[in-house]
């Protein structure tokens, strides 16, 4: 463990609790793409099978279940609880368009062809992608809630938190994991321009809208 | 070696 990691870690987390937190106290999840929920708990569900056959530490295993729970929280509050709020019209992206060629990679690219390990390759690409249909719907909108565009910002942060981690972990440990690594830039390359719009507009007290 | 590592991270 060292600090990037940890603080990639905190900020995933963070990520996580401010969309719950979105959706439970305004009641609504307006502006929130199911799709990318229901790919998220995919991720954690098929990743973290680890918990059954690898033991880490506590904070290994009570992290992977504050993320599966909180996840799967997510798409019960979507798409029972507050689903009349859900804006099903502009969360048009097609999930099979992802998980298809997705699960095709995982199965050509690995580093062991058995079941446990395609379905952790499979997350870990799954994941690089899983943002597209919520980058998707805020094209279709134009705009976004700030407290969504935190949301974005903090899951963001996390993969390009891990990125560094990677750095400092091959030059300390010579550990690198280069699945992870490639999907790791492609899902933090995803969310580059939504950092720039981030930036210059949400930071300085405006709301997030795109440029016409 | 890899593949003990690697479920370190979330």
């Amino acid at each position: 463990m060292n600090i990037f990691r940890l603080l990639g870690d905190l900020s995933h987390l963070l990520a996580i609790i401010i969309l719950l937190l979105k959706i439970w106290r305004t009641r609504s999840c307006a502006g929130v793409s199911g799709k990318s929920q229901i790919l998220f708990a995919l991720v954690f569900t098929t990743r973290y099978l680890d918990l059954f056959t690898n033991f880490i530490s506590m904070y290994n295993s009570a992290m992977k279940l504050i993320y599966l729970v909180c996840s799967y929280a997510t798409v019960f509050l979507m798409y029972f609880k507050f689903k009349a709020t859900y804006d099903s019209n502009h969360d048009t992206f097609r999930m099979e368009f992802l998980v298809v060629p997705v699960g095709g990679l995982a199965f050509l690219v690995n580093h062991d062809f058995t079941p446990l390990e395609i379905l952790w390759t499979f997350s870990i690409y799954l994941e690089a992608v899983a943002i597209l249909p919520q980058l998707f719907m805020i094209s279709k909108t134009g705009e976004a809630e700030t407290i969504t565009s935190h949301y974005l910002f903090a899951l963001g942060s996390y993969r390009a938190l891990y990125i560094v981690n990677w750095v400092f972990r091959f030059y300390t440990e010579g550990f690198f994991d280069l699945i992870a690594i490639v999907a790791g830039c492609v899902q933090t390359i995803l969310y580059c321009d939504f950092f720039y719009l981030y930036i210059t507009k949400v930071l300085k007290g405006k709301q997030l809208t795109l440029p016409a | 070696e890899a593949l003990i590592d690697k479920h370190d991270e979330l």
